[in-house]
């Protein structure tokens, strides 16, 4: 990975107050300033432009800038708000909040039904979730037969569509999850609760300025 | 479990392209 030639905090597009942003989020200010380090770390892997890339978010979670997945472009986009293609360091933090294992369950839940609602119509359709099944196959090289894949459709479709009507709504999916917890299992990161101690120069730089 | 007795949703959570910890492996 590349090295960020701007070390001033200031400089990062997009950089915002760390007080406002820890009273939006359930981060800490100690926190918000320990992801300034990842984020600086992601933003400047492959462009040296203070922002994160699609390309970059694809090199941190795969190891590999190129490699297409579904799912890592459904969060990107989610991420990037203003949707200009880029995610800045305020939807960073912001975004990442939802994840931190303090924030509102309702949050994740609705982030991750925006998540899955791949043509953002307000519905999750079977043919999203068919999409979704087989994006996951094909991912994890495994082979299952179309009937098989439309059997897991169909009997997902049987638990969450209440009304019938062949799309799963928000109110179905508040209550799917609340019927299956582990539903949004990924929604939580553990990781972001030790995020000073994963990323502490943030801290011993700013103390050494302090001296 | 067996993917066919597993939930969709389920399934599809297991994604790598969902698991945001690998951005915190150093």
């Amino acid at each position: 990975m590349g090295c960020c030639s701007s070390k001033k905090v200031g400089r990062t597009p997009g950089y915002e107050d760390p007080t406002i942003l820890a009273s939006e989020t359930p981060f800490t200010e100690s926190e918000v300033e320990a992801l300034h380090e990842l984020y600086k770390k992601l933003s400047c892997s492959i462009i040296d432009d203070g922002l994160i890339h699609k390309e970059e978010f694809q090199l941190a979670l795969f190891r590999n800038s190129k490699r297409k997945n579904l799912f890592a472009d459904r969060i990107f986009d989610l991420f990037d708000v203003k949707r200009n293609g880029v995610v800045d360091y305020g939807e960073f933090v912001r975004s990442l909040g939802v994840f931190h294992p303090n924030a509102n369950v309702e949050d994740k839940i609705n982030f991750a039904f925006r998540l899955y609602d791949l043509r953002q119509t307000g519905y999750i359709e079977r043919e999203e979730l068919k999409e979704m099944v087989l994006a996951l196959l094909h991912e994890s090289d495994l082979i299952l037969s179309d009937d098989v894949v439309e059997t897991i459709v169909d009997k997902t479709f049987r638990d969450a569509d209440l009304k019938g009507d062949g799309k799963i709504d928000q109110e179905e999916w508040k209550e799917l999850v609340k019927k299956h917890p582990t539903l949004i299992k990924n929604m939580t990161l553990p990781y972001l609760k030790d995020i000073t101690l994963a990323f502490p120069s943030f801290v011993l730089s700013s103390e050494v300025e302090d001296i | 479990a067996s993917p066919v007795t597993m939930n969709a949703f389920e399934l599809i959570s297991t994604s790598q392209g969902l698991n945001l910890g690998t951005l915190f492996e150093k």
